[in-house]
């Protein structure tokens, strides 16, 4: 049977969050060459089973939503990252030395219930 | 302010904020890396440094901290200029897998002209220790010897090997003794003034190390497929 889509604000619903950390605010603007900051974004919202099948959801999420409307005692799905990029930093350290790095899946782009 | 500064470091590998004393020029190579990274979004590999053709998800430019030895005028064998070079290696931790160490000896602007004297540029390491306080290091296993004409631009050498053994040997710093001799070449011709390309490589000559590590333990592949 077709299972109602549940009115209310999709507010509550899983789906990413914006949060941009500034490295002025840290202090760390004297040795940080660039960038200015970066985004640490964060998932959070409901993954309803009813919703489960829009919210980028993967299939065992749809198990464990399906699961936890059978026995309640069973965790709800989550709402976790789904799809992540990269940020480069450029630094100055104590030894005058000028330094590139990179660090993998930092910056959360999608949010779905896992 | 509500999280830990100290946290936020650990998180990122670094150990501590910097303080620098002086602010360094950002080097062109790092420069034009960190921008194709921003141009380049997501899909690309960002432990492969494509403009280096290695592996590595650090990189650092370390500058050249050593001195000229040889203040009088060129001398008459030819010999242009003796400088000792001095990189401190201790920022660079065992941890992660040293992928390149190239030093570059840029020996100022390229022009069409006053191209100079052919030049030949040897390159040594300093073995012995506590160097600072003797005023003439001298010279041990040669490790480059390359003949220039036209001293011009920027020249390249790969020095992984020298740098990986001065790690494994847990040495926090690498001294090289470079010197470059003019050839007055008497039979093309053209008078070159010997003494005014030793000044001018004096003037413009710069040296920097760049060392590029992978730390495995930061550059996994993503395994999640979207369903």
């Amino acid at each position: 049977a077709a299972i109602p889509v549940p009115k209310g604000s999709c507010k509550n619903l899983c789906h990413r969050h914006q949060l941009f950390v500034s490295f002025q605010d840290l202090g760390w603007h004297k040795w940080v060459i660039a960038p200015k900051g970066f985004m640490a974004n964060y998932c959070h919202g409901d993954c309803p089973f009813s919703m489960a099948t829009y919210l980028n959801s993967s299939n065992y999420a749809f198990m464990q939503a399906l699961m936890h409307v059978v026995d309640p005692k069973v965790p709800k799905a989550i709402c976790i990252p789904t799809k992540l990029s990269p940020i480069s930093m450029l630094y100055q350290d104590n030894d005058e030395n000028v330094i590139l790095r990179h660090y993998e899946d930092m910056v959360v782009d999608e949010c779905g219930c896992g | 302010s509500k999280f830990q500064e100290h946290d936020i470091l650990q998180f990122l590998d670094l150990e501590k904020t910097s303080s620098p004393r002086r602010f360094q020029p950002v080097p062109r190579i790092l420069r034009k890396i960190f921008q194709a990274r921003e141009a380049g979004g997501a899909s690309q590999d960002l432990c492969y440094v494509k403009e280096l053709g290695v592996r590595g998800n650090l990189l650092r430019l370390l500058p050249d901290q050593g001195f000229f030895l040889n203040a009088q005028e060129p001398s008459r064998d030819g010999s242009c200029l003796q400088k000792f070079l001095y990189f401190n290696l201790s920022a660079i931790k065992e941890k992660g897998k040293l992928t390149m160490a190239r030093l570059t000896l840029d020996l100022g602007p390229r022009s069409y002209y006053n191209l100079g004297p052919e030049v030949v540029v040897v390159l040594s390491v300093v073995e012995e220790r506590g160097v600072w306080r003797r005023p003439h290091p001298k010279p041990g296993r040669m490790l480059a010897l390359q003949s220039v004409p036209g001293p011009q631009g920027p020249l390249h050498f790969n020095l992984k090997d020298v740098v990986k053994d001065r790690n494994s040997n847990r040495l926090k710093s690498l001294g090289l003794y470079l010197e470059i001799l003019a050839k007055e070449d008497r039979y093309s011709g053209e008078h070159f003034q010997v003494e005014n390309t030793c000044l001018r490589l004096k003037r413009s000559l710069h040296a920097s190390l760049l060392v590029v590590t992978l730390n495995p333990d930061h550059c996994r592949p993503s395994s999640r497929k979207r369903r």
